[in-house]
């Protein structure tokens, strides 16, 4: 069965896509099968490989509509790597759906339906709590959350639980939040020192309780900023293809063997 | 009259939150008399100034409702300078006013009923062109585009002012673009000047055209990336309270000085 995991932060701009992108092209050169979803209307992780997201072609919303099943929709990206693009109606196909009963589950059908074929599948949502991120969760088996060190990461990921208890509580019960990834982290500042000890004592004061996120991890690996991955994207290529020696790259990487290593964990 | 300006970018973290509020405190400080709005369900402006966003007192989605008037919800930051604050349960007035007759326009007939008493409202919007960001361009007289010089950033652009076109032709005529501000800038990268590049070629082609955007300008200002814009925030304070001979002080005071030099223009 597919280990299908949303990549969700409703803060904007904190690294979802690009961790999503990196992250999972690293797995696949790792051997593992990956799809990667582009759930986000603004459809940047279609973009990141240089795809343009209206071209006639199969994409997220017509497995959405059912039009089309993810394996047909998929576009490869390399060995082990596919990915089912966005596409600029989806955001109608948000407004179109939510009248539709049970329009959170929409997503989680079709991928029960016909699953992605791939081991892992790795789904980039948008900044917000809506209709298609709430699709994602009902979908998931985990959840992960890439996260900035700034003021107001820790009330965002509350909020965050918050929804992720109710999608599991009514929705989905296999539902759990398997960690937090730091990224554009700025390890020189004193802000991001801050943020991520509040952040560990977080986490340590969910141990034990009977919430999703009971067994949350903050990964030991940080992405740290570096401009090569901003760049990247403007060559429709990940960090492995643009600058390999980055600090970009080996963050990614080393976030890749952390994922693998604890890929085993409850 | 109160000039309306909509503060807008579908890309998250852009810095269009941090603008509003170092912008605006810059100008109040300069004696324009300036009331902040936050239409973010999200509500960062609202805690970047320390107020907790559902203490049961008026906010954005109370003056939505009609409940109450601008005036009656805002509250004194500094002499000057005065918050609409936001609320947990805008996110559930999206909704709710989606089934409303001229759903854009409800902000933009509250203004116009009970107007603020100010000379200038800057309106924080969250990272969508949903029903919330509409309602601000609705309102307003004109658009300020915080930008981060990255991929994307000129698609991200392209798509905004497509929307700014629609509103424009369909509710508001008055409505123009009046200038993309760079924010989170790292000049010594050769993607932001690249970005850069683009953007003024962009803004060179528009002149002259029949479009909302023909004048827009591109603020000569770039607000340069300082941690202490990120810190300010968990003291409740603008930077020129926290960190007054700072970079981000320095940025958006001369972004102030600059608006206010340009404020005659057409
Ligand atoms: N570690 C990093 N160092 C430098 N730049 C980065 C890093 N991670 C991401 N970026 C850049 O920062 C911007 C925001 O990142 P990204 O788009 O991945 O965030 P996001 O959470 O997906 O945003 P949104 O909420 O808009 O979907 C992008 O231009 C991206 O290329
Ligand atoms: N010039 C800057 N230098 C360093 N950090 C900045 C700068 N501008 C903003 N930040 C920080 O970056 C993060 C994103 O900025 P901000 O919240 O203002 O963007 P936004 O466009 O309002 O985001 P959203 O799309 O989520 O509403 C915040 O933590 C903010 O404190
Ligand atoms: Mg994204
Ligand atoms: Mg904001």
């Amino acid at each position: 069965a597919v280990r299908t995991i949303a990549v969700i932060n409703q803060k904007g701009g904190v690294g979802k896509t690009t961790t999503v992108a990196n992250l999972g092209a690293a797995l696949g050169r790792r051997g593992r099968d990956v799809c990667l979803i582009d759930l986000d209307p603004q459809a940047h992780l279609t973009l990141h490989f240089g795809i343009e997201p209206d071209m006639g072609a199969s994409s997220i919303y017509d497995v959405l509509t059912g039009e089309t099943t993810p394996n047909q929709a998929a576009r490869k990206l390399a060995d082990n790597l596919h990915l089912v693009p966005s596409v600029i109606d989806l955001a109608a196909a948000e407004m179109e759906l939510s009248g539709t009963v049970g329009r959170e589950q929409i997503l989680s059908d079709k991928l029960r339906d016909a699953p992605p074929a791939a081991e892992i599948a790795l789904i980039d949502c948008p900044p917000s709590l809506g209709l298609l991120t709430l699709n994602a969760l009902a979908a998931a088996d985990e959840v992960y959350i890439p996260l900035q060190a700034h003021f107001l990461a820790l009330q965002g990921l509350g909020k965050l639980l918050e929804t992720v208890a109710l999608v599991s509580r009514r929705i989905n019960p296999r539902l759990r939040v398997a960690g937090v990834i730091l990224c554009m982290y700025e390890s020189t500042t004193r802000l991001a020192a801050e943020v991520l000890e509040d952040l560990k004592a977080f986490v340590a004061d969910a141990r034990g309780a009977d919430v999703p996120w009971a067994d949350m991890a903050v990964f030991d690996t940080v992405i740290r900023r570096n401009v090569k991955l901003a760049e990247c994207p403007s060559y429709g290529v990940t960090i492995f293809d643009y600058e390999p020696r980055s600090h970009g790259a080996a963050d990614y990487n080393a976030l890749a063997d952390e994922f693998l290593a604890r890929a085993g964990a409850p």
